[in-house]
């Protein structure tokens, strides 16, 4: 189950960036991921960290660590990573 | 471009009043397929360095230089910045490229290119490849470009449908955007004249529909009887005036050395040319002679081929002719009803978007199958209206740089020309041009706004049942939401609300309050204008605002009542605040779950 084959990118929105001085969103990106996947090494799993201006990231995720992420404190919404379109 | 400023007003160089020390230190962010950079709409002659503001980076790749007017290149796709598909420099030119004269499509549509704030710095943020543009390039292009000091985003991108707030990232960067006083202007969705199809949805978003100007293209077909027809295309082949073999049928091959002339959408690659039926109602590149007929003008001609023993006739390049009817909405512009907020109504407001020419990329081809590489090219969608208002958008903030997104926002909406019902059904009402089409020289002096900030949003979102908790990580915030407050009540230019039932009647009321942005000691007295055929009775309270100072507030209610209710169609009205000066008009639209 944890084949690559089953995973998917997920963006994984977590609001405003908290504006505590010791937040290092990357880390905290990170360790969510590690505690999803219970893997210590999370290498090709992050796609995006977004930190400049809010707060989230996107990683390749199986559905069930997806539905684990969404019920995470401090999570906003988890949604499939889709193609928008030029208009 | 060489035409649609000056149809809206935005007259070139001189003709237009600019604040130029003000406009250079604008910068638009575009989310989109990269730029071209070489393109003379991004040449820095006459330009000084970037602003101080700017905090960006020049990372567009490989054999990719920034310079004093494109400031700034990121690229999420893995290709660089540079625009291969041409739609990028397209849009970036539109709301802020040079003024280039004597641009055309091979002669088509010569005239003076140029964005709405030719002075203004172009920083491009690459998210979409051929095969579309993903949610997390989309998120990453919005958290760089607020955090690198942009003052305007146009983002011409979209899905078929709109989605929830929390999981689009057009909204979701768009709301980060607002928050730090830079709007977000994106094109509502091509996928009208469908109701319901508008994607844009946010009301922290301006939400842009597409219309035609008064340009429109048009390429004649010249029969050997001595009649005229009239089609579209853009059509930069010259038979020059050779008759040829006219042949009906539907496969290219049948009709080698002659003219195709075929009721499908089909281009012949060995005919000398092709006459179909226009089914669009707008010209588009073709990459071999085409004219488009009405369905009139291809019957007629069908009549004339099966009447005449040896038919013959020829194609002639395309011409730019004056268009009486314009503005027009596109039938491709996505309309309303919004489906997640139903009191809210989208698209906001009209810009042109048909037929648009403008900077293109050399390695894209101006249409599929096309060999040609051009500079500068034709293209129509909400894609190309989006920039125009982000050019106005910008054009604003030169002039009042203290203008937060919202009061920018309803300067653009209050002030847009009226547009009418000018087809049958609700392809044609404010769902498909919301409060008209945009005034940019009457936007810069409003008179009265509608103010919006963080807060009110928020209590928009309570009002949608987003809960507190959700919000608090969305804004950073505590937030507590009272559980009692209206969408429809959020200080928007536009009032909009959904009824349940159709034959009962009715009372609906909307809050609002407006700040003074014009004279200090102004009084301004209501007028409502009814739209033909509307039941609706509507009242002010009070019907006269006298304001003392500039920045000064004043909170009107509107009530309107009704029963009885077109099922099929919205009742509306405008709302009209005069001082004598200012003119700030607001649709008041009222429909039903039919």
């Amino acid at each position: 189950t944890d084949d690559r084959q089953d995973k998917q990118v997920y963006v994984v929105y977590m609001g405003s960036l908290p504006s505590r001085p010791d937040y290092t969103p990357m880390s905290n990106h990170l360790s969510i991921l590690q505690e999803v996947t219970g893997e210590s090494s999370i290498t090709g799993r992050l796609v995006r960290s977004y930190k400049r201006s809010f707060n989230g990231f996107a990683a390749r995720l199986t559905e069930s660590e997806r539905e684990q992420v969404a019920e995470m404190e401090g999570v906003v919404s988890v949604f499939p990573n889709k193609k928008l379109q030029l208009q | 471009t060489t035409a649609s400023w000056d149809f809206m007003g935005l007259k070139e160089g001189k003709n237009t009043k600019r604040n130029l020390a003000m406009e250079s230190d604008t910068i638009i962010g575009v989310i989109d397929t990269g730029v071209w950079p070489e393109s003379e709409s991004f040449s820095d002659k006459g330009f000084g360095p970037p602003p101080k503001k700017w905090k960006g980076v020049c990372s567009g790749g490989k054999n990719f230089t920034c310079n004093n007017k494109l400031i700034g290149a990121r690229d999420y796709t893995g290709e660089g910045t540079r625009d291969n598909q041409g739609h990028g420099s397209h849009t970036a030119s539109t709301a802020a490229g040079n003024a280039v004269a004597g641009e055309s499509f091979f002669g088509i549509g010569n005239g003076t290119a140029r964005g709405g704030v030719p002075a203004a710095r172009v920083a491009a943020y690459k998210v979409c490849i051929p095969t579309g543009c993903t949610t997390e390039s989309i998120l990453s292009a919005f958290d760089d470009a607020i955090a690198d000091g942009v003052d305007v985003i146009s983002i011409s991108i979209g899905d078929d449908n709109a989605i929830p707030y929390e999981k689009d990232p057009i909204a979701i960067g768009a709301f980060h955007a607002m928050a730090k006083g830079i709007l977000t202007v994106n094109s509502a969705g091509n996928s009208g004249p469908t109701p319901n199809s508008v994607a844009s949805v946010a009301p922290w978003i301006l939400t842009v529909a597409a219309s035609t100007t008064n340009r429109e293209f048009l390429t004649k077909v010249v029969l050997e009887n001595g009649r005229t027809l009239s089609g579209r295309s853009v059509n930069a082949f010259d038979l020059k005036g050779k008759n040829y073999p006219l042949v009906e049928g539907t496969l290219g091959s049948q009709a080698k050395g002659q003219i195709l002339v075929s009721r499908y959408p089909t281009i012949s690659g060995t005919a000398v040319a092709t006459i179909n039926v226009d089914y669009k109602n707008y010209s588009s590149i073709s990459p071999r002679p085409l004219s488009s007929l009405s369905q009139d003008d291809f019957d007629s001609l069908l009549s004339y081929l099966n009447s005449t023993k040896s038919p013959r006739g020829t194609v002639l390049k395309t011409e730019a002719v004056f268009n009486q009817k314009g503005p027009k909405v596109a039938s491709f512009s996505s309309r309303g009803p919004n489906t997640l907020a139903v009191d809210l109504l989208k698209p906001d407001i009209t810009a042109p978007g048909v037929e648009i020419l403008a900077a293109y990329s050399p390695l894209s081809s101006p249409s599929l199958g096309d060999q040609r590489q051009v500079k500068y090219s034709v293209d129509s969608g909400t894609s190309m209206s989006c920039p125009h208002v982000a050019g106005v958008a910008a054009y604003i903030k030169t002039f009042h740089p203290d203008w937060s997104p919202s009061v920018i926002h309803s300067a653009i909406m209050t002030t847009a020309w009226s547009m009418n019902a000018s087809d049958t059904g609700v392809a044609s009402t404010e769902f498909a041009y919301g409060a008209g089409h945009v005034d940019p020289i009457a936007a810069l002096n409003p008179g009265l706004v509608y103010e919006l900030d963080k807060a009110d949003h928020i209590t928009f979102l309570c009002g949608l049942n987003y809960t507190s908790k959700t919000l608090k990580l969305i804004t950073g915030e505590a937030v507590t939401c009272t559980g009692n407050t209206l969408p429809r009540n959020l200080n928007y230019p536009s009032m909009s609300a959904k009824l349940s039932e159709t034959n009962s009647p009715f009372t609906v009321t909307f809050n609002r309050t407006v700040t003074n942005v014009g004279i200090p000691n102004s009084t301004y007295k209501s007028q409502i204008v009814l739209n033909h055929g509307t039941k609706l009775s509507v009242k002010v309270s009070p019907n006269v605002l006298s304001m003392k100072s500039v920045n000064e507030k004043q909170a009107f209610t509107v009530t309107v009542t009704g029963s009885g209710l077109d099922p099929k169609l919205p009742s509306s009205a405008n709302l009209v605040w005069s001082d004598g000066t200012h003119n700030v008009r607001s649709p008041i639209v009222i429909y039903t779950s039919g």
